[in-house]
């Protein structure tokens, strides 16, 4: 609350974007520290260590390539019955719709390549879900088309952009990005079908969503309403006009 | 006539701007996230400088304190023409950004680089 005239001059709208922005994306302050612990939180803190100092700088050498990265874990994954020596689930991402002020630059699918059991160990990959797939069809071997990363070697990181885009709601009326994650057992090993049924893979495969912060040209050439409405609530579609 | 406008303008002098230690200048300043109350949500960094600009600025602008020429022009009203036109104000000049790690509210942990968020200079103007 501020009373002195001057104040009043700035323009009306956003008046205070910090505050604004902080709204938007904190937790109540009566809500708790949802908690997030494992290998998300881990691999988050590894790329604040890589990207910024312990004062907060970020590095003048970081490789980030954005200014916003948004690690999103899945809502829930659904095991599907065993095919073979494959196991597989489906694994659904929301994907809210961003504001007029980012750009989605990159777009990362991040899992375990290998997980390691007590007698055995499963090669795993990641593949975008499409409706009408060949039931007949599995890779033989596990990687896709991942590309080099910092990541350890344990997780493989594979680009994913082009799937972003795509259409498709879950039971709510979120709007989700669909994903399988494929495991295939050696052959001859123990049957895994209870283990896979009771396994959470919510730590084991998540999204990361690069954006970068277009802010000054929003400010200088601020969008018609119109249009503003229409990027908030699909933002790809934006993308598309731009181009 | 630049030189006859700054032969006008008394030469700088401690009565008018005060001791040295006064003068406009960059404070470290630290705060915790507890401090703001934001510390539910932000898990790194642990602590935040956002520093401050305090002190009296001269009635001479040296070039050290990166004024603009509004700032300059400014003075001289105050010092010549009306006094209920303030002096310039000592106000940040640079700022430098913040990296921040959060978990949001629906469990999504974000990395993001807050712009001008740390005082590094200070300015009258």
């Amino acid at each position: 609350q501020v009373g002195q005239p001057s104040i009043a001059h700035l323009p009306e709208a956003p008046t205070l974007p910090l505050i604004q922005e902080l709204l938007e994306e904190a937790p109540g302050k009566q809500q708790r520290k949802p908690r997030v612990l494992g290998h998300p939180l881990r691999y988050m803190m590894e790329l604040y260590q890589r990207s910024a100092d312990a004062s907060g700088h970020p590095r003048e050498n970081r490789t980030i390539g954005a200014t916003m990265v948004r690690l999103v874990r899945p809502l829930a994954s659904v095991a599907r019955p065993r095919r073979g020596s494959w196991h597989i689930q489906t694994l659904d991402f929301p994907l809210r719709p961003n504001r007029v002020a980012y750009q989605l630059v990159r777009a990362t699918v991040v899992y375990r390549h290998q997980l390691h059991l007590t007698h055995s160990h499963l090669s795993c990959h990641v593949e975008p879900w499409i409706q009408k797939s060949p039931t007949s069809h599995f890779p033989s071997s596990g990687r896709g088309s991942s590309k080099p990363s910092l990541l350890p070697k344990a997780w493989t990181e594979m680009d994913i952009m082009e799937h972003v885009g795509q259409k498709l709601w879950n039971r709510k009326g979120r709007r989700v990005l669909r994903l399988r994650f494929m495991c295939q057992q050696p052959r001859g090993s123990e049957v895994l079908e209870f283990w896979w049924h009771g396994t959470s893979s919510l730590d084991t495969v998540f999204l990361l969503l690069y954006f970068n912060d277009t802010q000054s040209v929003q400010k200088t050439k601020p969008l018609p309403k119109g249009l503003k409405e229409f990027t908030e609530k699909d933002s790809s579609l934006l993308l598309r006009r731009a181009r | 006539q630049a030189g006859s406008i700054a032969s006008e303008v008394p030469g700088p002098s401690r009565e008018h701007d005060g001791p040295e230690s006064n003068q406009c200048s960059l404070h470290p300043f630290q705060v915790s996230f507890q401090q703001l109350g934001w510390d539910h949500w932000i898990i790194a960094p642990n602590l935040y400088s956002p520093n401050y600009c305090k002190g009296v600025c001269p009635r001479v602008l040296h070039y050290g304190l990166n004024s603009p020429n509004h700032a300059i022009i400014q003075n001289l009203v105050n010092e010549l023409v009306d006094q209920s036109v303030p002096q310039p104000s000592c106000v940040p000049y640079k700022y430098v950004p913040i990296s921040i790690l959060l978990i949001e509210a629906n469990g999504s942990i974000l990395y993001k680089e807050y712009e001008g968020m740390i005082a590094q200079s200070c300015t009258c103007r």
